[in-house]
């Protein structure tokens, strides 16, 4: 099974 | 006082058509680089990256940094007012609530303005570093558009494959699977229709073809797309906006469990 995950834990927030 | 004029009215309208379906509400930020958007969707997987550079611009006034929330269903509304050929304007004074769109007709025989209000919207900004990607696919746009219409009516995901081969898009689904390969082609007599791919290792990414889906709405922008691809990165789908700026989405891919 494939997940999505979001996009913060790929881009740190500002 | 913010005030930009584009003279090619018609390319903030494609812009709006481009993100109004992925993101509700969005903060533009305004600053002497230029005009500005970064937004996610609903569901936090997907995020638009607008710039359109001040250059860009016929005129572009900033005395200091802005931020006007919009409804970009409603801006898109406005813009729709504005003809094709109109050339547009867009103000907003310090200390309003209200940004207003001017439209004009090439003869400057019809001259309108629309209001809108702005919003205050809490929004989450990224940090998005600049990355080197594992592979990275030009191809024309309108082909990326069709490959991704095509593969929704097979399944709900796409695996994007780049080898030496070329790169491969795959779907599977309840009637069946499909694969469409697209090989480099750079001979060809317009640049536009080339297809180039830069492969420093091979990658095998699965993405949602809803969000691919929506980011084609940016085709008419421009006649190349850009998408770049690393191991276990968001893959970047970059449309270029007339020499001034680009949208660029990202999309988290699915990852095996």
């Amino acid at each position: 099974k494939r997940t999505q995950f979001p996009l913060r834990l790929y881009f740190a927030m500002t | 006082m913010f005030e930009l004029r584009l003279v090619q009215g018609s390319l903030l309208k494609k812009v709006l058509e481009s993100i109004k379906d992925l993101v509700n509400d969005a903060n533009f930020d305004c600053s002497s680089t230029g005009f500005s958007l970064q937004a996610m969707d609903s569901s936090h997987v997907a995020l638009v990256a607008l710039l359109l550079r001040s250059e860009g611009f016929e005129h572009y006034r900033c005395d200091r940094n802005l931020t006007m929330g919009m409804n970009l269903a409603n801006m898109a509304k406005m813009l729709k007012c504005a003809g094709n050929d109109d050339i547009i304007t867009i103000k907003a004074d310090d200390g309003t609530d209200t940004v207003t769109f001017m439209f004009e007709s090439p003869s400057q025989d019809k001259i309108s303005d629309f209001e809108m209000k702005l919003m205050d919207i809490d929004s989450e900004h990224l940090g998005i570093p600049e990355a080197e990607y594992e592979a990275i696919i030009r191809m024309p746009s309108a082909e990326f558009a069709r490959i991704c219409r095509d593969l929704s009516s097979i399944g709900d995901t796409v695996v994007i494959s780049v080898t030496k081969e070329g790169v491969r898009f795959s779907a599977r689904g309840d009637i069946g699977a499909a694969n469409i390969v697209c090989r480099q082609n750079a001979t060809v007599d317009k640049p536009e229709d080339a297809t180039i791919i830069e492969m420093q290792e091979p990658v095998t990414l699965t993405f949602a073809l809803r969000y691919m889906n929506s980011f084609t709405k940016a085709t008419p922008l421009a006649e190349q797309v850009t998408i770049s691809m690393s191991s276990d990165l968001p893959v970047v789908v970059e449309y270029k906006v007339a020499g001034m700026g680009y949208i660029r989405y990202y999309l988290a891919p699915k990852i095996e469990e």
